[in-house]
């Protein structure tokens, strides 16, 4: 039986993930079944995109500036899909760093541990979220208002066309293990509080924190999944796979930033900065 | 390493800061 500190933990965790991620799983299943009376526009050629770009605008882009807006327009379709994935990244980093605070002890931290501790965190666990919006044709965008398929993102020119398979991979065999948003919550907040993070200078702090989410995180798998004992050990392999993602990730995004012109977001260019 | 991550330390001490693109 789970002790009343763990089960407020799983509680609170939950509650602040639903608070914080305008998407969630069970959301974002309701429109990738067909299970919504405004199904998502699905962009699948440059036509549907170009469309999409005009329908829905704010949701893949936010407030950019008008004049942004109509330049943008000039740039090649690769260029405009990397900058909505930008935006949507900057979004969910946002939402994380909120989330992360909502950690019992997170707030707590050392600040420069914090720091770390997202900079590293971040992407593995947009990684890990990312698979929630992806079925094995596609990926939902723009809250929802959005569905690409993953053979128009496959249809890319190089290097872009390589930015995605990885991710629609990873998200069928984690989406295997079929984890619910009170699972997610856990997952998520145990990818931030990882206290071997390089250069951490609390460590013990950072690994009594982990702890008690992986202690929950364990309890929450067997009352949530009791008939699937091995979903704990799978779910911390999955760990190290979302490492291994990030790495190419970042790789990918550097050859970009180089060789093409596709400028980085400030955000995404610190966190990337002496990544790995 | 706060200096070279301002806005992920803006992010972590001011929930309201917007984050344009």
């Amino acid at each position: 039986s789970q002790k009343p500190d763990t089960k407020s933990l799983v509680r609170q965790m939950h509650e602040a993930y639903l608070k914080h991620f305008h998407m969630n799983k069970a959301k974002a299943r309701v429109f990738l079944t067909g299970k919504t009376s405004t199904p998502p526009f699905v962009i699948h050629d440059m036509d549907t995109l170009q469309h999409a770009e005009r329908k829905l605008h704010t949701q893949l882009l936010g407030n950019v500036a008008s004049g942004d807006a109509s330049s943008l327009q000039e740039r090649e379709v690769e260029a405009r899909l990397f900058l909505f994935c930008q935006y949507a990244s900057v979004e969910t980093v946002t939402e994380l760093t909120e989330f992360a605070k909502a950690v019992p002890g997170f707030a707590a931290l050392d600040l420069n541990d914090q720091v770390t501790l997202l900079k590293y965190g971040v992407y593995e666990a947009l990684f890990a979220l990312l698979a929630s919006c992806m079925n094995k044709d596609g990926l939902l965008v723009a809250r929802g208002g959005g569905f690409i398929t993953r053979e128009f993102l496959k249809s890319l020119r190089k290097p872009f066309s390589d930015m995605m398979e990885p991710k629609f991979q990873f998200a069928m065999r984690f989406n295997a293990l079929e984890l619910d948003d009170s699972d997610l919550a856990l997952f998520v907040a145990a990818i931030i509080c990882c206290g071997d993070r390089p250069g951490l200078s609390d460590v013990s702090h950072i690994e009594r924190i982990q702890e008690s989410i992986i202690h929950a995180l364990r309890l929450q798998l067997l009352s949530n999944h009791p008939d699937n004992a091995l979903l704990f050990p799978k779910l911390l392999q999955k760990l190290a796979d979302l490492r291994q993602l990030v790495t190419e990730h970042a790789e990918l995004v550097q050859e970009i930033n180089k060789t093409e012109d596709a400028s980085l977001h400030p955000l995404l260019q610190e966190i990337y900065r002496d990544m790995y | 390493l706060k200096e070279k991550h301002k806005i992920l330390h803006r992010l972590l001490q001011n929930s309201s800061s917007p984050v344009d693109l």
